[in-house]
């Protein structure tokens, strides 16, 4: 079983 | 004033149809060196980053920076009724509340004019860091588009593992498993069909085939597209468009519960 991660785990909101 | 022209609309066209299967909605930025894009898609998995350098375009002029919103499906539409041969003009005036696609056919005999509202958005930035990635690969962006579409067939997911020898594409799914191993070419005749690792350490990433068939949309941009991996961060794929920008998708890996 695979989970899909979010982008914001690895940048930020500027 | 904004007025931006294209000798040829083709560029266009296929910018808008390599992004409108992620994008309903963008902001595009114009400056002084050019028009920019990001923006995710709505699942907050995958972003594009889209870059226009001024100086390719055949007119560019920008008094001051604008922001707008474009409904990507409208302009989609608006793009679809150009020829590709056609001059294309982006024009807006400033504090627009719309912008005017502009299209002259080759013999100058056809003039069309299309208006499109903008729309006011809430501006989700986000910084992407310099990264140093482990792998790149440069490969025939027709066969990176074709091996994405073949292992569809079996799984959800591709699992890219890259390594001194060459890149592995892998599928598994409920009715079998599939992988594809591409060497990197020892001499290619065409730079355009070279399959090229500059590889630091070697990298395995699993992604969404969804985003992936996505992103290939962007294959009649360039012959080449150049992957970018690095251990448990995002996949940046990017199209090189002409001598006027490039196109960046960047993939949230999938990772094991």
């Amino acid at each position: 079983q695979t989970n899909q991660i979010h982008l914001q785990e690895y940048y930020y909101h500027i | 004033m904004f007025e931006a022209r294209l000798a040829q609309s083709a560029i266009l066209k296929k910018v808008l149809e390599a992004v409108k299967d992620l994008l309903t909605e963008a902001t595009f930025e114009c400056s002084d060196s050019g028009i920019q894009v990001q923006a995710m898609d709505n699942a907050h998995v995958s972003l594009v980053s889209l870059n226009l350098r001024s100086d390719g375009f055949d007119k560019y002029r920008c008094d001051r920076n604008l922001s707008m919103g474009m409904n990507i499906g409208t302009m989609t539409k608006i793009l679809r009724c150009a020829s590709s041969e056609d001059t294309v003009t982006l024009r807006a005036w400033d504090n627009p509340d719309n912008i005017i696609f502009i299209f002259e056919s080759q013999n100058k005999e056809k003039l069309s004019e299309y208006e499109m509202k903008l729309i006011n958005m809430d501006q989700e930035h986000l910084g992407i860091p310099e990264t140093v990635y482990s792998c790149v690969v440069k490969m025939p962006s027709q066969e990176f588009a074709r091996i994405c579409k073949d292992l569809s067939q079996f799984g959800e997911a591709i699992t890219i593992a890259c390594s001194k020898e060459g890149i592995k594409f892998t599928a598994a799914g409920d009715y079998g498993n599939a992988n594809i191993k591409l060497a990197q070419t020892a001499e290619a005749d065409k730079e355009e069909e070279a399959v090229i690792i500059d590889m630091q350490e070697p990298v395995k990433l699993t992604f969404a085939c969804r985003y992936l068939n996505s992103f290939v949309k962007a294959t009649p941009l360039c012959a080449q597209v150049k992957l970018s991996m690095s251990g448990d961060v995002p996949l940046v794929c990017e199209y090189q468009i002409g001598d006027i920008g490039h196109i960046r998708y960047y993939l949230a890996p999938k990772i094991d519960d």
